[in-house]
């Protein structure tokens, strides 16, 4: 038996929002310690990797190791239909082949039940191993969101160079090229709307802006994003899920290939 | 041009 529920469902409603466009189909792994789920787009450009801690359900309960594979849109579709404010349960018996998942508005005494059908999947997992970042940097994530958004009017890729002086997200285009220049806050009044950059060596890479716009709606996830860079590896962009008590509970983060000079 | 890489080049699968 599987049954996970959350009060603050409004964060499973934001983590389908956030994947639903980049996989459409993909497994949840189960397990006592949580929900997790990896996977690439069509493309194999980029990667989603979701963690769920048992910790941040209000229940938790997994009495072996489960592989939910489904359709991560017609999820994404029925979760929709939740309320911001309901209480979401999902639910699998141990030979499922198909989960429920159950809303229930705070106030009020209905019950709003589905079933979906599950999938199996031949998932292809990538091995990611611990990585010593040269680069690391913190900002706001509807800073970042804007980032990705304007420029991608003007350009289909972005430059992120990182120096002692501050990073900069450059791109150009027929149109013309423009760029944003980040540095360090000073201060620490407001920690969601603080820039950090740590600096290891200097790096400048490129990615393509379509996949960060996309990574950029996981932006209500929280309130800060994490960029870690290297030369010649993946970039990755991590948003940290929090509880009421601001303890982590779970993360989505995306890699992406840079792309290369010919 | 730049050449988007997949991410095969980088990580392997398990």
């Amino acid at each position: 038996m599987f049954e996970a529920r959350m009060v603050r469902g409004f964060i499973i409603k934001r983590i389908l929002e956030a994947i639903k466009d980049l996989v459409s189909e993909a497994s949840w792994d189960c397990s006592t310690s949580g929900m997790s789920l990896q996977a690439m787009d069509t493309s194999h450009v980029s990667l989603v990797s979701v963690s769920l801690k048992a910790d941040g359900f209000d229940k938790y309960r997994c009495d072996r190791n489960l592989t939910l594979g489904m359709n991560l849109a017609s999820l994404a579709q029925i979760v929709k239909a939740a309320g911001n404010d309901d209480v979401i349960t999902i639910k699998a018996p141990d030979d499922a082949d198909k989960i429920t998942l159950i809303f229930e508005p705070k106030s009020e005494t209905e019950t709003w039940e589905y079933e979906i059908k599950l999938m199996n999947l031949d998932s292809e997992y990538l091995g990611i191993p611990e990585t010593d970042y040269s680069v690391k940097i913190n900002l706001p994530s509807h800073k970042f969101q804007r980032i990705c958004r304007d420029l991608s009017q003007i350009g289909d890729s972005v430059t992120i160079s990182a120096a002692k002086d501050g990073v900069r997200f450059s791109t150009t285009g027929d149109l013309g090229s423009g760029n944003v220049k980040l540095n360090q806050t000073a201060s620490a009044d407001k920690p969601d709307e603080a820039v950090t950059i740590k600096i290891e060596e200097p790096i400048i890479l490129s990615f393509a802006l379509k996949y960060l716009n996309h990574f950029a709606r996981a932006t209500a996830l929280s309130p800060q994003v994490s960029l870690s860079l290297s030369k010649d590896v993946p970039l990755v962009v991590e948003y940290v899920i929090h509880d009421d008590d601001d303890d982590e509970i779970g993360y989505i983060r995306y890699y992406l290939a840079p792309k290369i000079e010919e | 041009t730049a050449e988007q890489i997949e991410l095969f080049a980088y990580y392997l699968p398990k």
